[in-house]
């Protein structure tokens, strides 16, 4: 069920960064989230690093969820 | 180790990110 959630709320978050619908995030989609969120431009960028596992300059469903994954369960411990 | 540094820091970020999500989400009807 923990699971379920996870993956539910990962969907629901990379569409909120993937406004276009294009099924990957680029650094502008992230940047862009800048008006919404209390984060430094800076902040968006490291967070873009950090979950874009092969730095190909593209977030993928998957990079996402597995970033977003390790998130939410360090956090329900 | 400053690599440890980054990694940790990477992460506090990334919890940052996620939890403003989170709050937005609950936080607008």
């Amino acid at each position: 069920p923990g699971q379920l959630d996870m993956l539910k709320k990962a969907q629901e978050f990379f569409q909120t960064c993937d406004t276009e619908g294009k099924g990957f995030i680029a650094k502008k989609d992230m940047q862009r989230l800048h008006n919404e969120l209390p984060l430094s431009l800076e902040d968006l960028e490291d967070v873009f690093d950090t979950l874009d596992a092969d730095g190909n300059g593209f977030l993928t469903p998957e990079e996402f969820t597995s970033g977003f994954s390790h998130f939410f369960f360090s956090q329900n411990n | 180790d400053p690599n440890m540094k980054a990694g940790a820091t990477s992460e506090g970020v990334l919890a940052n990110f996620f939890n403003s999500l989170l709050s937005k989400k609950t936080g607008s009807p």
